[in-house]
């Protein structure tokens, strides 16, 4: 039975840990989150502080598309924009003790969905390739 | 049971037919491939002909890594290089009568599938989110 394999998932089983998520600060220019979304390769990465709290999501659309101007694309502005005048703040997140079926409701809208601890502290990310893969195994058991 | 639903599900039902999908034409350069990503969102889409034959994917990273010099970002030669020296051609593709499980199984590391008819010609996209959606309804019911 799916449903009752989701009871047992802990959120923790198929969470990406913060180590590994690329991201960028707080007060980085746009131009340095180009740099990092295209060399990563992902196309939207978590906006966190010092102090790893979350602020928001930016994606290398969000950032085209702020220099997009009527004439011409302003690549030169790129440098005096911050993330934070450009990032969506307005996210869906998860704790640590999150239900498996709560993140597979969260990733039908979203690529993938943010996991905090109690204390508000970055913890990691949940995806949907993680969700679609334990799903595809009990599929096949 | 999943697996039995799944059975029943066709490929034509979740589709997201070809007229709503935006993509990128064999020719155009990746200035215009970097305007319709940003305009339209998507942060990958397809590179068709104009017989709606499937070439390739093309992303905005893809284009970015491409002008990506050893000293500067190189937007002045983004009018110059065309969609099809950039594009990824190695991609997944399904027909219309292909089964739910292997588009399940195909997304786990593509966050969509092209479709093909028994033509070759490019029906539509099979996406994570409609995918999921399906999977969530039934996990519910
Ligand atoms: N370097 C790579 N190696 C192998 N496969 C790759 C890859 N980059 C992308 N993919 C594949 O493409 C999907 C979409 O990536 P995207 O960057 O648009 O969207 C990603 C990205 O925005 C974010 N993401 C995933 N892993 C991340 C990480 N380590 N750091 C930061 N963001 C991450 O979560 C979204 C969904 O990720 P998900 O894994 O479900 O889905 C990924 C994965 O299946
Ligand atoms: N304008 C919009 N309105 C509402 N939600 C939006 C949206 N743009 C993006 N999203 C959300 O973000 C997810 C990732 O979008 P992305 O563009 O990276 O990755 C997309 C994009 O590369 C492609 N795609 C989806 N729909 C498309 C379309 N109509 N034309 C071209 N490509 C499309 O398939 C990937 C997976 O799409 P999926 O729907 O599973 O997942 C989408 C969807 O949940």
């Amino acid at each position: 039975q799916l449903r009752s394999m989701m009871e047992e998932i802990l959120i923790s089983d198929i969470l990406i840990p913060a180590d590994k998520v690329a991201h960028v600060q707080i007060g980085n220019s746009i131009e340095h989150a180009l740099l990092v979304l295209t060399k990563s390769g992902y196309s939207m990465v978590p906006v966190l502080d010092l102090e790893y709290k979350l602020h928001g999501l930016i994606s290398s659309a969000m950032v085209l598309d702020s220099i997009f101007g009527l004439e011409r694309v302003e690549f030169e502005r790129l440098s005096s924009i911050k993330v934070e005048d450009v990032m969506n703040k307005d996210i869906p997140r998860l704790n640590l003790d999150s239900q498996f079926q709560n993140g597979l409701l969260t990733v039908i809208d979203n690529a993938f969905v943010c996991v905090e601890n109690s204390e508000g502290t970055f913890e990691g990310i949940l995806t949907r390739r993680e969700i679609l893969k334990k799903i595809n195994k009990e599929v096949r058991t």
